[in-house]
Formats: structure tokens, sequence, C-alpha cells
């Protein structure tokens, strides 16, 4: 099992079109590393997209120079993940 | 592996080979009901299976309903799985229910893409598209959602095979794909269609690839409408509703675009619960309550498609 230590999913409100565009130019800027779990849609709904650990640093940092507004919506991921790994466990146990 | 589907966990998450067995013992306990039908195999060779909920008659009107397209979104295969066995549990006392199979069949794919389902046991939890894979190209998989015939190739898919909504080399060029297109074409009589992803607690309708209304746009909207009421009656929660390339973003390649434009008028997409702090990975804990408010919406939509024959 890939281990996912550390990634984030981090919640994006853009503003507006341009900061959508911002978000979508992060996914040729980043190949293969942003996962959009919500993609750049409409300014009117929120943009999930889960950051490797490695690169939260360089994301962050990115939309901050954007004054893209960010919440972070999962910590760690590999922590849901050993979550939902016990509770298949005790149930199927 | 379970002796019978009674001791089966409908509140947990489960394996593929754990879903397949318990279908196996779902069907014998229901097969005044429901049999098991073999549709066609995935890239790497595994049943793509799907549960026909009939009450006779010969090649009545339809209903489908498909979960796990993308395979990372558990809870839609959990929820197919509940939806299966309130079927067949409330078949006899709900009137609506007794109705709507007296008049018309129901077919569940509950895994609709099992390499992929597989995989995120296996090695990679968040594992979206399925697993085929082609000479001299380093990434594996195809979104199955962008791989349908109608808008193929729009604006509203990837063709970097590295991109998580790659559409795939040709429309229907995936044998997940294709195996549900030949059934459904063969079948020749669906008159609803419902694909169920997750999550951003929506319901929609084609177009995903344009932004031109379909031409029952009016009727799909209040359906629509009648739908999300039902939902929200169970647990509170809201969903928003109206096309794909209104109320989400342009999608190309999909298989409610497809489905509309086969004829089949009633085409629904659901995006299940987003409660902002799990995307797709709901806890086991909210498999039920989920599916109980997907369940009234499905409901209304195959009342309205009963009552509307065409």
């Amino acid at each position: 099992q890939m281990n996912f230590t550390g990634d984030q999913v981090l919640r994006i409100l853009a503003k507006d079109e341009k900061q959508l565009t911002l978000l979508r130019d992060l996914e040729g800027l980043k190949p293969q590393k942003v996962d959009f779990w919500r993609g750049p849609a409409r300014p009117s709904l929120p943009v999930d997209m889960r950051v490797p650990f490695s690169e939260l640093k360089d994301v962050k940092d990115y939309l901050k120079s954007h004054g893209l507004r960010y919440s972070v919506m999962i910590k760690d991921i590999q922590v849901l993940l050993d979550e939902e790994r016990d509770a298949m466990a005790k149930s199927r146990r | 592996l379970e002796r019978s589907s009674s001791s089966f966990s409908y509140s947990s998450y489960h394996t593929l080979d754990e879903i397949y067995n318990w279908m196996d013992n779902f069907v014998a306990e229901h097969s005044n009901l429901v049999s098991k039908i073999h549709i066609g195999n995935s890239f790497e060779n595994r049943s793509i299976l799907v549960l026909k909920f009939s009450t006779g008659g010969s090649n009545r009107q339809a209903v489908w309903i498909d979960t796990g397209i993308h395979s990372r979104e558990w809870i839609t295969h959990a929820t197919g799985i509940w939806i299966s066995n309130k079927i067949a549990s409330s078949y006899a006392k709900d009137h609506l229910l007794k109705k709507i199979l007296n008049a018309m069949d129901i077919f569940i794919d509950i895994i609709t893409n099992p390499d992929g389902f597989a995989f995120t046991h296996s090695m990679n939890r968040l594992w979206r598209k399925n697993k085929s894979s082609q000479p001299g190209i380093s990434c594996i998989g195809v979104d199955l959602n962008r791989n349908w015939r109608t808008g193929f190739g729009g604006n509203g898919s990837n063709k970097n095979p590295c991109s998580e909504t790659y559409r795939g080399p040709a429309p229907e060029s995936e044998p997940e794909v294709a195996a549900i297109v030949e059934f459904i074409t063969n079948h020749g009589n669906f008159k609803a269609l419902i694909s169920i992803h997750s999550y951003s607690q929506m319901v929609m309708y084609p177009y995903g690839h344009s932004l031109e209304p379909v031409p029952n746009y009016y009727e799909l909207f209040n359906l629509a409408k009648d739908a999300v009421k039902a939902l929200n009656k169970v647990h509170g929660i809201q969903y928003t509703f109206g096309s794909i390339s209104t109320t989400l973003y342009a999608a190309s390649g999909i298989t409610v675009d497809w489905a509309y434009d086969t004829g089949i008028k009633y085409a629904f997409s659901f995006e299940l619960r987003d409660t902002g702090q799990y995307g797709f990975l709901l806890p086991a804990s909210q498999i039920v309550p989920t599916a109980e408010e997907t369940w009234m919406a499905i409901r209304t939509i195959m009342k309205h498609t009963m009552n509307h024959p065409y």
C-alpha cells in the first residue's frame, strides 16, 4: 500500500476566474503531484486539492503569493486511511 | 467468507472479494427477485457483474444505476450495496417500490471499475481511474467517466495519459465502458440512468460537454428539485442541482451525456455528501445515512420514470 503520511488536502476558495486559472496552472507546474479531489470549476465552489508532503511548502507559498485563500481540510491523509483500515478489520472480526 | 448476506455488515467498507461473495449470497437468498448478470470483463480480466431486480415479464422498461466508476469513491459502492439490500428487503412493504418493480426492472452495477477498486485495496487507496495500459505510455489508467462517445475529446477531459481525467485513446476504448454500452444498447429499453459519484452534494443532469440545455431541460430541472427535496428530508443534507456544465464544470465523454443521447431521457449524476472534512474518504459511520438519503432521491426519480412512460 502506498503511504500518504503528511499529505494534506487543501480547500481553496478562488475569488474569480483568474484565480481558478492559477489553480489549473498548478497541475501543469506540478505534474502528477497535485490531485484535485474537487477540480477548479467556478468561483462559487471550493477547490479541494491533495498535496504530497514533499510539495506542501512550495504549493502553500504559491497560493499565498497569488493571494489564494485556503484552509487545511485534511491534515494528514494517512491518519484517515489507517482509521479506515482499522474499522474494516474490526468489522471483519 | 460470510455464509449469508444477513451477517454482512452494510455499515462497513469491504474488499472486492467480500462484495462478490455477498452478491452470491444475496442473489441466492432473494432468487425470486434478484439475479446476477455478467456483462463483460475488465482490462485485467475481472468479471463485471450487474444485479438485476425483476418481478417478471420480458425486456421491461428498466432503470440503470452504477456506482464506483471512480474506484477511490468507496462510499458509492457501499451505497450501491445498501440500496440493493433495501430494494430486496422493503419490496414487499413499500407500496411505491412494488408498483415500480411491477412496471420496470432495476439493474445495479455496483463495481463498475473492478480493477481500480482492487488497486485501492492493494496498492493505492487514492486511485481513481481503471488500470489499462498502452505500449510506450508510462502512465496507467483512463478516467472511465471521460471515455464515453458523446462529447468525447472535448475540453472537459484531458489527452494527457498521466492526468486524472485522461479520456483514453478513443471513445469506448475501455472494456468497462464498452461492456455497459453493449448491454444497455442491446437491452434497448432503459428509461432512466443514475451514475453515482462522490463528492459535492449535487444531483445533475446532461449536458456536461456543452452549455446547451437538453430538450426536456425543464422536466429534468423539476425532477432533480424533487429528488433533492426527498433527499434533504431524511437527514437535512442540502444538495444543489442543475445541468453538469452549469452546476459543476465542463466534463466531456461522460456517462450521462451518452445515456441521454442514446435516448434515456432521465439521466442523472449524483455527487454524494461532502462533510467538508473527509472528501470521498467518508468514515464507515456515514455509509448508512448517506445511502438512506440517496435512496429517497433515487426512488423519486424512479417514480417519475414509471409515471411518465415514453
